[in-house]
């Protein structure tokens, strides 16, 4: 189904911008 | 228990939620943090997502003649561009100021919201899929239904013709969706009642072929049939009840994410 393909994009782009904003976190943490 | 209640669901919301929660954690221990990194390009690779979620989402709608999912879907999509904004927002900020609070605070919520309103959409898409098997099983259950008219070998014939592809159907469905569940307890319950119509089924057939034959003998024992017929009846008929019940039940539980 093609909204389950949506899903997964935006999933994978959301994961990958926390993941960004965290790296940065973690450096002083 | 599990969060999310479907492996696909699982396969497609565990992996941010845990980015999010790993997030929320960083930020509380680190009030002020370091300076944040430019966002604009992972903002917009979400944006881009979120777009076309949106507009496979409008078609969804569309196309569906599902009055809940018509329902429920505009909401979650509407939760997901909002929480949109809010990254968009974040990344401006942070970009005059990359040790802005306010910013990170929005870049938090926007994570969220992008999660929770996904997980929203997915679940009104499962539950109108869930509702499609559903019409399926009550559509056997018409069928059942029919068996007090079946009076001669011809009937049962046809009735059998006309039984056998919807209840192929059913099990085929049903079956598909046990193994996607991700709460045990409830993936064993189908497979039991399943099996229970499997197993009962030839014997259903058997008990109206008795039935007939003893009523065409005009012989004793035609109320016995009869009631051994209907009794077989009830338990199939339970079973598939019994199904649709299980396939209502989630383990969603979106205050988890709070």
């Amino acid at each position: 189904e093609q909204i389950l393909v949506a899903a997964r994009s935006i999933a994978a782009a959301t994961a990958a911008l926390v993941k960004a904003a965290s790296a940065a976190q973690r450096e002083l943490v | 228990m599990p969060v999310f209640h479907t492996k696909t669901i699982e396969s497609i919301l565990e992996p941010v939620a845990q980015q999010v929660s790993r997030l929320v954690i960083l930020h509380e221990e680190a009030e002020d943090g370091n300076a944040m990194p430019d966002l604009a390009r992972p903002v917009q690779a979400v944006k881009l997502a979120v777009d076309n979620l949106v507009r496979v989402g409008y078609e969804t709608i569309n196309s569906s003649e599902d009055a809940i999912l018509k329902q429920d879907m505009p909401p979650a999509l509407n939760r997901v561009e909002e929480a949109s904004i809010l990254l968009i927002q974040a990344s401006d900020m942070l970009r005059s100021d990359p040790f802005s609070a306010p910013a990170r605070k929005k870049l938090i919520e926007g994570s969220r919201g992008i999660l929770q309103g996904t997980s929203a959409l997915l679940l009104a898409f499962d539950e109108s899929e869930v509702r499609k098997i559903i019409r399926i099983c009550k559509n056997v259950l018409e069928y059942l239904a029919i068996t007090e008219v079946v009076e001669t070998m011809e009937d049962l014939v046809t009735f059998v013709k006309n039984l056998s592809p919807v209840l192929t159907k059913m099990t085929k469905e049903v079956d598909g969706r046990q193994k996607e569940l991700t709460h045990q307890v409830h993936r064993e319950w189908l497979e039991r009642s399943l099996e229970q119509v499997k197993q009962l089924t030839p014997i259903l057939i058997s008990g109206i072929k008795i039935y007939i034959t003893t009523k065409s003998q005009g012989g004793q024992g035609v109320a016995e049939a009869q009631t051994n017929r209907d009794y077989v009846i009830g338990k199939v008929c339970n079973e598939i009840h019994e199904m649709i019940r299980v396939l209502q039940l989630t383990t969603y539980d979106e205050e988890e994410w709070d």
